[in-house]
């Protein structure tokens, strides 16, 4: 559905989920500014390929909508 | 379906399981009860035999602790992470953590967790198995809440489970066929969300199909229930929904358990109320709220609830009026107001739909709003109301908005 805009916590809560059940590992180094984001893009990727979502890597509605389901605590990809 | 890296298993048949404390949310005997449950899915189709122990150390070792709990994984509170288990191994390996700050319960309605459910998608972690991408596998990573009389396990599970362990010794609990993992065919869409090709049962052994979804341009198209979401129109036939959105030029092909996996198929009416942001679906003499994806707590209800006599057992149609306030219900050949702002039913009704709308004279199926008028859909026909006037202005085909 229509995305709503990003909230700056969105993207804190996106970066946790990604980090739990992805691997996401975010460079603390501000330098790493624009690696970060298109790691991170990666990871959106990896995860709306995961459960069939129209693949942007943008955090948009449907995407933050599905990180935000109840579900089991064990990594989606094999780590 | 997948496993751990490596694959992890238990190396025996004879696997032990020991329950170390209870949640408050439930009976004992029904936590004990949902977890045998969890345990029999799995016996029932491998070699494994689970044994419970009631002290010392167990293979699986199941506990209810919330947040911080020895691990590293730390629970998130009420929502989130449900749950987690490790893969077989020695020590925290097999082992099962239940979130204690959830509500756990026996029942499959929207005030809790049911434990059964869970438990048997931990205890799949517990015997080796990682997380599955097919919506409605026992092992997709995302709580739905299900029916659990007669729980049956998803294929893809099965043949995770199975590429582990193998079949049953005894004669199999399954119908006789074999689970060859074959290559993932194609599945028709209806049956599955787009992007995804999960493995299908063989051939000769899939159940009767659904009807598969007719044409966008079938000059026949009818349609149980339609309604506008956030800018954009879902149109509803049995499990199917057409989706025509002002942000992309074709109109998207999905079912209903691909939006809101939980809720049944065959609507008879829906609205959106948009200043609230929700959409109430209808079916029978139950209705649910939707915002988005997410399915209000607390719902299906009685639509008795919103006013409607006993008599009323369902209703054909719904379009609120986004100006007014009002909702129209339609019911055979009359009609009701509901007023979205006392959440109250208007006097004086219920009134014939003839004798207020010139020019619809018998039941109507589906209708909305859109750009100013109402559209009411009956059979293959669709018409154009002048909402003030209560007047047709136009008569087209059903699927006109697909533009064939």
């Amino acid at each position: 559905f229509p995305v709503v805009p990003e909230k700056k916590e969105d993207t804190q809560f996106a970066k946790k989920y990604l980090e739990k059940f992805y691997g996401f590992k975010e460079e603390k180094n501000s330098l790493f500014k624009a690696k970060n984001l298109n790691h991170m893009a990666d990871k959106i990727r990896e995860m709306q390929s995961f459960f069939g979502l129209e693949v942007t890597g943008e955090l948009n509605h449907k995407t933050l909508d599905m990180m935000k389901q109840p579900r089991c605590g064990i990594p989606d990809i094999r780590s | 379906y997948s496993t751990f890296p490596h694959s992890p298993k238990w190396k025996k048949e004879d696997v032990t399981y020991r329950i170390l404390n209870y949640t408050p949310d439930m009976l004992q005997a029904d936590v004990e009860e949902a977890i045998a449950k969890a345990f029999q899915l799995w016996s029932n189709v491998t070699p494994l035999r689970f044994t419970r122990l009631y002290s010392g150390q167990a293979d699986i070792m199941i506990s209810f602790a919330a947040g911080f709990h020895g691990d590293f994984y730390s629970f998130d509170g009420p929502g989130g992470t449900l749950a987690h288990a490790y893969p077989p191994g020695s020590d925290i390996g097999g082992d099962a953590h239940f979130d204690e700050d959830e509500n756990w319960t026996k029942f499959t309605t929207y005030s809790g967790y049911n434990l059964f459910l869970v438990a048997a998608h931990e205890l799949g972690h517990s015997l080796g198995l990682g997380h599955s991408n097919v919506l409605g596998a026992l092992m997709y990573p995302i709580y739905m809440a299900k029916d659990t009389r007669d729980y049956q396990l998803h294929p893809d599970d099965i043949y995770g489970i199975q590429a582990l362990y193998g079949s049953p010794r005894e004669s199999p609990v399954l119908p006789t066929k074999a689970f060859p993992p074959q290559e993932p065919t194609e599945m028709t869409p209806a049956e599955v969300p787009t992007e995804m090709s999960p493995r299908q049962e063989p051939t000769e052994t899939t159940p009767s199909k659904p009807p598969s979804r007719p044409e966008d341009c079938d000059p026949h198209l009818t349609f149980d229930a339609i309604t506008t979401l956030r800018g954009e129109t879902l149109f509803f036939k049995g499990s199917y929904v057409w989706r025509k959105s002002p942000y992309f030029v074709e109109i998207e092909h999905d079912t209903i358990s691909s939006f809101w996996p939980s809720l049944i198929a065959g609507f008879d009416a829906a609205y959106e109320v948009d200043k609230t942001d929700r959409v109430l679906f209808f079916k029978d003499d139950q209705y649910w709220a939707v915002s988005g994806y997410s399915i209000e707590s607390g719902f299906p209800k009685p639509i008795q609830n919103l006013g409607f006599p006993n008599s009323v057992r369902k209703i054909d149609a719904a379009v609120h009026d986004q100006n007014t306030r009002k909702t129209s219900f339609f019911v055979g050949n009359k009609y009701w107001s509901f007023n979205e702002n006392t959440q109250s039913m208007e006097r004086g009704y219920p009134r014939k739909i003839a004798a207020d709308f010139q020019g619809i004279g018998h039941t109507v199926d589906a209708a909305f709003q859109k750009n100013g008028y109402f559209y009411f859909f009956h059979g293959s026909n669709q018409y154009e109301v002048d909402i003030k006037k209560k007047k047709v202005i136009r008569i087209m085909k059903s699927n006109s908005w697909f533009d064939c």
